[in-house]
C-alpha cells in the first residue's frame, strides 16, 4: 500500500474523492486473525467522534483492553466459542484469546482496506513510501475468528452477526471454505443478510489458481475478489558460473550477505536421500551436501519461506527457488531468512540444466532493491482462483481483479515477516502475497464509494467497481495471465482490473434487491427450506412464475450451452439504473466467434433523470462447438464519456 | 463413533414458532433439550441466521432435524485464510 494507491490512481484525483468528512462515517468490518493495535496504520490523528450509528464494543481479553482501541479501530471483537469447542481451550502461550492479532495477516488485511497514512514504510527499506487503507479516513472494526487451529464456520457466523448488529457498512472477509451451496455456506449465509442490511460483502476468490473451477465465496451478493500484480518488483538476479544471469525475485535483506564472488551451487533433489527433496521439506537435506552451498529447492508444498529455512538449518547459505508448472513464471518475493531469490519456471528449467550438466557448478545472488514501473501490469496472478463458478455456472467468477502480489501493509510485533516460528524478526511492515490481500483493497474502495454514494446499495456498488474496471492496457494490449504468459479471459480477472476513480462516477449501474436474489434462488430450484434459511424468512417462489437465472441483473454474462449448442437460444434480461447525468447510451458488442451470435435489443437506451431504469435483452444464439470451448467478449453501453462495460464467457459442455 | 460429538449450526424457522413461548432463544432451548439434556448452546445467532450452534452426536443432529420448526442442522465446516 506504498504503491497500490498510486496505481490506482487514488494520489491523483483528490477532487474526486469523496470528503473525508463523509469516509470517516463508513466503518469496515474485516474478519480475519484479529489486530496489531499498536500498529501506527491504526494512529486515529485527526479523526473525530466515533460515528453516532455505531453500536460495537472493544473487548477485552489476552493482552487487549479497551484502551486498545480509538476513534480509528473503533471495534474489536473475538469469536473463539466454535473452536474450543472443536480444538479445546485456546493456548494463551501461543496466541492471544482477544482481538490481538497474533498471526499478522488480520494486521495487514484490515490496514490494507482502511489503515491510516504512515510515512517511511517499508519493509527492510524495501517498497519505501506512505502506507495507507484505500479508504485511510474510514473507521476499523475487526472480527477475530481465526486462530492457530483454522476458522471455524460457528465463529465466522457468530461474527457476521455481530458485525451486522454493530453496524458496519463493509465487511472484508479474506478466508474461504470448501465449494458448497448456498445454504450450506456459512459466509454466504452470513453475507446475505448483511446484503440485506445494505453491507457491501468483499471476499477473497482463493489461492487454488491457475486451475479452472477453483474458485470460493461465488454467492452473487458476494464480491468476489481476484488478483492482479503492481508495476513494482524486487529483483534478485542469479548468476551463474557458465556466466549467464536469470531474473528473480527476493525481500532478503540481512547480515549473511553473500560475498562478491562464486559460490558452489547443488539441487536440493541431490543433495537428499528423499524422493521429494527437491522441495526442501523439514529435515530432508543431508547437511554435508549442502552445507556452504547455494541450495536450488523447488517450488510447491510446503511455505516458500520455509524452504529457506530448511536449506539454513541444513548448512546452506542461499537458495534459488524454481517455479514449477503450477506457477509458471510467476514470481512472489518473500523475506527470507537467507539470502534467496525466487525465479520462474523456464528460468528454473535452465538453472537446473546448468546444475546437471556441469560438474562444478557455481552461482551467486545479486539484490537490486525495489523497482517500480514494471511492465505490463497489472497481470493476473499465477495463485489466483479461476472460474467458471463451479456452483452456479450462470453467474461469472470472480468478479474482479484488485492488488495482490508484493503488498506491503501493518503486522504485527508478535511474529516476523516469514511467519516461521524460527524468524526473530520483528517489523513494522510486511509485504505478502494473496487474494486475501486483494480482497480489503476493494473493500476499502467499496467503502470509498459508500462514502461518495451513501445510498447505493451493495449491488450497486459492486456494479459501478465493475462496469468500470479495466482489460486492457494503456497501449490497448489485453491484460496478460502471469501463468500462461498469455492474454487472460473473464474466468481469470471477472469483470477486469478495479478502477476506483472510474468506479466513483460510472453513469449506470446495475442494481439489485434481496428479493432479485431470492428470485434467483428460486431459479436454482431451491426448495423453500433452503431458501428460508438464507432469507430467514418466508418465501415461497410462485409456481405459476418461469424463474431464470439469466434474469438476475448481474453486471456481467456467462452462457453455457449444452452438448454442441447447435440453434441453441439463450436470452439474458438486464436493467440499468442512470446514477449519472440524463444521456443516451449506445451499446457495442464486441464477441467473436464462429461459434455464437450476440443481439441485444435495444440498442440504444436513452435516460432523462436520474435513478431512471432501463432494460435490454441479450439473446446469444450458439452453434454447435466441440466441448470445453469457451469464447470470450464484451458488452459495452458508452454515451461517449462513460462506458459501462460487462464482460461475457461463452461456454460449450 | 456414534457418541462423538461435532459442531453443528442449527437454522430455525422463526416464523414457525409455537406462540406458547415467549422469546425465541426459549423456543430454541426447549428444541435443543428435546434431543440431548447435556448440549450448550456456543452461540444464538440473531442477525446473520436465526438459529444457534452446539455440540451434538450425529443422533442428536438426525433427530433434531425432525423437530417442528428446525430448517436444517448443518455439521461446521473449517475455512482457511487466502
Amino acid at each position: 500500500t506504498t504503491r497500490t494507491p498510486e496505481f490506482l490512481g487514488l494520489d491523483k484525483s483528490a477532487d474526486l474523492l469523496p470528503q473525508s468528512d463523509s469516509v470517516s462515517e463508513v466503518i469496515i468490518g474485516v474478519l480475519d486473525t484479529g489486530v496489531w493495535p499498536e500498529s501506527k496504520s491504526f494512529l486515529d490523528t485527526g479523526f473525530g467522534p466515533v460515528p453516532s450509528s455505531w453500536k460495537g464494543e472493544c473487548e477485552s481479553g489476552t493482552n487487549f483492553t479497551t484502551k486498545n482501541c480509538n476513534r480509528k479501530l473503533i471495534g474489536a471483537r473475538f469469536f473463539a466459542r466454535g473452536y474450543e469447542a472443536t480444538l479445546g481451550p485456546v493456548d494463551e502461550s501461543k496466541e492471544s484469546k482477544s482481538p490481538r492479532d497474533d498471526d499478522g495477516h488480520g494486521t495487514h488485511t484490515s490496514s490494507t482496506a482502511g489503515g491510516s497514512s504512515v510515512a517511511d514504510a517499508s519493509l527492510f527499506g524495501y517498497a519505501a513510501g506512505t502506507a495507507r487503507g484505500m479508504a485511510a479516513r474510514a473507521r476499523v472494526a475487526v472480527y477475530k475468528v481465526c486462530w492457530v487451529g483454522g476458522c471455524f464456520s460457528s465463529d465466522i457466523l457468530a461474527a457476521m452477526d455481530k458485525a451486522i448488529d454493530d453496524g458496519v457498512n463493509v465487511l472484508s472477509m479474506s478466508l474461504g471454505g470448501s465449494m458448497s451451496y448456498y445454504y450450506r455456506d456459512s459466509v454466504a449465509i452470513g453475507a446475505f443478510a448483511a446484503m440485506e442490511k445494505g453491507i457491501f460483502v468483499s471476499c477473497s476468490a482463493g489461492n487454488a489458481g491457475p486451475s479452472s473451477y477453483s474458485l470460493s465465496n461465488v454467492a452473487p451478493w458476494i464480491t468476489t475478489v481476484g488478483a492482479g500484480t503492481l508495476d513494482r518488483d524486487f529483483p534478485a538476479f542469479v548468476s551463474l558460473g557458465n556466466g549467464k544471469n536469470y531474473s528473480g525475485v527476493s525481500l532478503y535483506k540481512g547480515d549473511a550477505i553473500l560475498p562478491g564472488k562464486l559460490l558452489p551451487f547443488v539441487y536440493a533433489g541431490n543433495a537428499s536421500n528423499a524422493t521429494n527433496g527437491n522441495l526442501c521439506m523439514m529435515g530432508t537435506l543431508i547437511p554435508e551436501q549442502v552445507a556452504g552451498k547455494i541450495v536450488l529447492c523447488d517450488r510447491g508444498v510446503n511455505p516458500r519461506v520455509q524452504k529457506g529455512a530448511v536449506v539454513k538449518a541444513a548448512g546452506g547459505i542461499g537458495m534459488v527457488l524454481s517455479n514449477t508448472d503450477a506457477n509458471g513464471e510467476e514470481l512472489v518475493a518473500d523475506a527470507h531468512l537467507l539470502p534467496a531469490t525466487a525465479v520462474g519456471k523456464k528460468g528454473g528449467d535452465e538453472i537446473k540444466n546448468y546444475l546437471f550438466s556441469d560438474p562444478k557448478p557455481t552461482a551467486t545472488i545479486l539484490f537490486e532493491g525495489t523497482k517500480v514501473g514494471i511492465q505490463p501490469s497489472p497481470v493476473v496472478a499465477a495463485f489466483s482462483s479461476r472460474g467458471p463458478n463451479s456452483i452456479t455456472p450462470d453467474i461469472l467468477k470472480p468478479d474482479m481483479i484488485a492488488p495482490g502480489v508484493n503488498i506491503l501493509a501493518g503486522w504485527v510485533g508478535s511474529a516476523g515477516p516469514t511467519g516461521l516460528a524460527t524468524d526473530g524478526r520483528r517489523v513494522e511492515f510486511n509485504i505478502i502475497s494473496g487474494t486475501s490481500m486483494s480482497c480489503p483493497h476493494v473493500s476499502g474502495l467499496a467503502a470509498l464509494i459508500k462514502a461518495a454514494h451513501p445510498d447505493w446499495s451493495p449491488a450497486a456498488i459492486k456494479s459501478a467497481l465493475m462496469t468500470t474496471a479495466y482489460v486492457t492496457y494503456k497501449n490497448g494490449n489485453k491484460l496478460q495471465d502471469v501463468a500462461t504468459g498469455k492474454d487472460s479471459t473473464p474466468f481469470d480477472h471477472g469483470a477486469g482490473h478495479v478502477d476506483p476513480v472510474s468506479a466513483l462516477n460510472p453513469g449506470l449501474v446495475y442494481d439489485l434487491t434481496a428479493d432479485d436474489y431470492l428470485n434467483f434462488l428460486c431459479a436454482l430450484n431451491y426448495s423453500a427450506t433452503e431458501i428460508t434459511s438464507l432469507a430467514r424468512r418466508k418465501f415461497t417462489c410462485d409456481a405459476s412464475k418461469k424463474y431464470s437465472v439469466t434474469d438476475l441483473n448481474y453486471p456481467s454474462f456467462a452462457v453455457n450451452f449444452g452438448s454442441g449448442g447447435a440453434d441453441a437460444v439463450i436470452k439474458h434480461s438486464r436493467t440499468l439504473t442512470n446514477v449519472g447525468a440524463p444521456g443516451t447510451y449506445k451499446v457495442l458488442i464486441t464477441l467473436q466467434s464462429p461459434g455464437v451470435k450476440v443481439a441485444v435489443e435495444p440498442e440504444t437506451l436513452s435516460f432523462r433523470q436520474a435513478n431512471e431504469k432501463k432494460s435490454y435483452t441479450v439473446t446469444f444464439t450458439g452453434s454447435s462447438m466441440p466441448a470445453d470451448t469457451n469464447s470470450f467478449g464484451r458488452i459495452e453501453w458508452s454515451n461517449g464519456k462513460q462506458i459501462v462495460g460487462s464482460p461475457i464467457a461463452v461456454s460449450w459442455t | 463413533n456414534k457418541e462423538k460429538k461435532a459442531t453443528y449450526i442449527v437454522h430455525m424457522s422463526k416464523p414457525e414458532m409455537p406462540a406458547s413461548f415467549e422469546h425465541h432463544t426459549h423456543w430454541y432451548e426447549s428444541s435443543l433439550k428435546s434431543v440431548s439434556d447435556s448440549a450448550q448452546m456456543l452461540y444464538t445467532y440473531e442477525n446473520a441466521i436465526h438459529g444457534f450452534s452446539t455440540r451434538l452426536t450425529l443422533a442428536e443432529a438426525k433427530l433434531l432435524e425432525s423437530q417442528p420448526g428446525i430448517l436444517s442442522v448443518m455439521l461446521e465446516l473449517r475455512y482457511e485464510l487466502h
